[in-house]
């Protein structure tokens, strides 16, 4: 049996706010560990993989390993009728029929909203991702997601708007990291540098090198990577010539949510 | 599974 409980619905609403835009079907895991989530979007540009330990939730009961393939549009619309403080809860039966039931409870007004999702295929088993050591790539940033975010809109409105292969280049060069776009009648660029600031010790952009690295990304699946802000206070970058791009948002020692991109080839 | 398979196309295709 599966059956699962989460006090507040923002982590969840916040976790499918970030995906659902960019991927349309989800391989969702759940095992004695936790839950596991893995999606392809369709053009097979960008990867997203969340694991969310059982310690994520208040209450966490799976008996037997569970994969289902569910719909996040169809989810997400669900979950925007949800309030941020009703109790969610996730529940498959013992005969494992292709449906999985979420209910959203106002600990309020007691109101309670039922959701049934079928199945839409599954991989059977969580995907294997591989993990590359930190050696592999040639830069690492770590910026304040919020700030990340702001430069991902700031990039957007300059770079031709409606189209939709604007490409940003990324590189790193010694202690600074350019975020650069071209827009209709100009280019822009974003400098940021290494910062550690005393007064704000939370805050810092940290950008580690071992060698220079410049790499042209889709803009618009970037900037839907960031709104992983929701769900941390950070996010690390790692760029390499020869693997693809990592955005990296850790969960609260509870897991994390982590978007893989191909960086583009210019021809 | 063709997931699988396509996650492994992906991670060879920088």
């Amino acid at each position: 049996i599966l059956e699962l409980r989460l006090v507040q619905a923002t982590l969840f609403k916040n976790v499918l706010e970030a995906i659902s835009d960019l991927f349309s079907k989800a391989n969702f895991d759940f095992s004695g560990t936790g839950l596991e989530l893995q999606a392809m979007d369709t053009s097979h540009v960008a990867l997203v993989a969340l694991l969310l330990r059982a310690e994520a939730f208040n209450h966490y009961l799976c008996d037997r390993d569970l994969s289902m393939g569910l719909n996040l549009a169809d989810m997400a619309k669900a979950f925007r009728c949800a309030n941020n403080d009703d109790i969610i809860t996730i529940k498959a039966e013992e005969d494992w029929s292709d449906t999985v039931t979420f209910t959203f409870e106002s600990p309020e007004d007691g109101e309670i909203s039922i959701f049934d999702f079928d199945f839409v295929g599954t991989n059977g088993v969580p995907l294997e991702i591989p993990e590359f050591p930190e050696s592999e790539y040639q830069a690492k940033v770590r910026m304040p997601s919020a700030k990340f975010m702001r430069i991902c809109k700031k990039l957007s409105s300059f770079g031709d708007s409606g189209d939709r292969d604007t490409v940003v280049i990324i590189s790193v060069d010694k202690e600074c990291v350019n975020f650069f776009t071209r827009g209709k009648t100009g280019t822009s660029t974003i400098v940021c540098r290494q910062t550690q600031t005393v007064d704000k010790p939370k805050e810092p952009t940290l950008i580690e090198m071992k060698e220079q690295v410049s790499l042209a990304f889709d803009l618009r699946y970037m900037n839907s990577f960031s709104k992983g802000s929701t769900l941390s206070d950070q996010v690390t970058i790692s760029l390499s010539s020869n693997l693809p791009a990592v955005f990296e948002y850790k969960i609260a020692e509870t897991g994390y949510i982590r978007y893989y991109m191909l960086p583009r080839i210019e021809e | 599974t063709p997931m699988q398979n396509d996650l492994e196309e992906f991670f060879s295709m920088v």
